[in-house]
């Protein structure tokens, strides 16, 4: 057993949650927020057998895309100078972690 | 040092947590929702000792218990047919991670 | 690639989370709660490298302060006698578990 952490983009979610639901992978869903952009994002906690693993990568690249989010610069500390411009930030897909489950208990 | 990552129900969680605390078995909880369901569940977090695993996962047992929820069918995606009765789905106890802990610190 | 999940004060997480950025550290945050206060506090996920796994561990040494807090005294379960004074429990800076990715994707 596998434990996949991946972090998608709200807008995602809801398709991707439905589309492993459909090929029977649990699936827990966790808000979170993104450490520089400060914005909400999702979290998907899935325990896969390790012979799904690779289908279940399949399904998140199918759905989850890159987009690109304009933002308004903003200072890390007061003070500190600013671009005078928006600037473009490309967001991926997802942020996939994948660690081994020592031991899997169904209770 | 090993990671128990736990997904319960809801109205388990008080009584488990309160439970680990008594026997002093470090917790954190996290809000999260469950995939096919849609409802609202906890994901608890428990850093414990390797010889003290068994006693943790028993705490679970005896307080999280398996419970039938009658659900409406609902459609995953729109024009597919429904089932036109409520089905019955068994949520377990507790759906329970073991992943190894490289390094612990407390800072 | 390995993953850190650090729980933190929630007033220490804006500056750690800065902090990480500034030096390009990604951090996924999840917000929390204590199992033995049941207060709100932070938990933060890094996927770093190997080799940068020290330097990050000093940032949050360097961020996150232990602090004393006060509590009135709770029963854990109703009639059980309460110490008749506040008392004193120190939170400590993080809590922090660091795990193996084994598979790490951009998508
Ligand atoms: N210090 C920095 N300087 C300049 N640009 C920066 C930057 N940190 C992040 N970015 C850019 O901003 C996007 C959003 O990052 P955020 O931290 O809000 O949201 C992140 C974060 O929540 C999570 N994430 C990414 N890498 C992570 C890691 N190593 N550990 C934990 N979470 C990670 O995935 C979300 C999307 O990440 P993604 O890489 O696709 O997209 C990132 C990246 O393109
Ligand atoms: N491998 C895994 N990885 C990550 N999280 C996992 C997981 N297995 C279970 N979970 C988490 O535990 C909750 C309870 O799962 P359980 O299998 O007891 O109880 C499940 C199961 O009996 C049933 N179920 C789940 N997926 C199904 C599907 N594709 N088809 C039919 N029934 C399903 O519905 C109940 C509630 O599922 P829900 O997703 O709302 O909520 C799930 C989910 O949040
Ligand atoms: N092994 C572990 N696994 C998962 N998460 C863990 C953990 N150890 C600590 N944490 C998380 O870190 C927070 C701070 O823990 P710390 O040990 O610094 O500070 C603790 C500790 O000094 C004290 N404490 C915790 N449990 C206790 C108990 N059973 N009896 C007496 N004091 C306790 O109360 C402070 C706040 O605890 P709280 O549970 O509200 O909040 C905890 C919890 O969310």
């Amino acid at each position: 057993m596998k434990l996949i952490m991946a972090v998608v983009q709200d807008i995602d979610s809801p398709k991707l949650v439905a589309e492993l639901t459909r090929n029977n992978i649990g699936v827990t869903k966790l808000s979170s927020t993104g450490g520089f952009l400060q914005r909400g994002n999702t979290t998907l906690l899935m325990g896969v057998e390790e012979e799904r693993l690779d289908e279940v990568l399949k399904i998140i690249e199918k759905i989850c895309r890159p987009r690109k989010h304009v933002i308004a610069p903003f200072p890390a500390s007061p003070g500190e100078t600013m671009a005078p411009y928006p600037i473009e930030v490309t967001v991926g897909g997802a942020t996939v972690f994948v660690m081994n489950v020592e031991r899997f208990e169904k209770i």
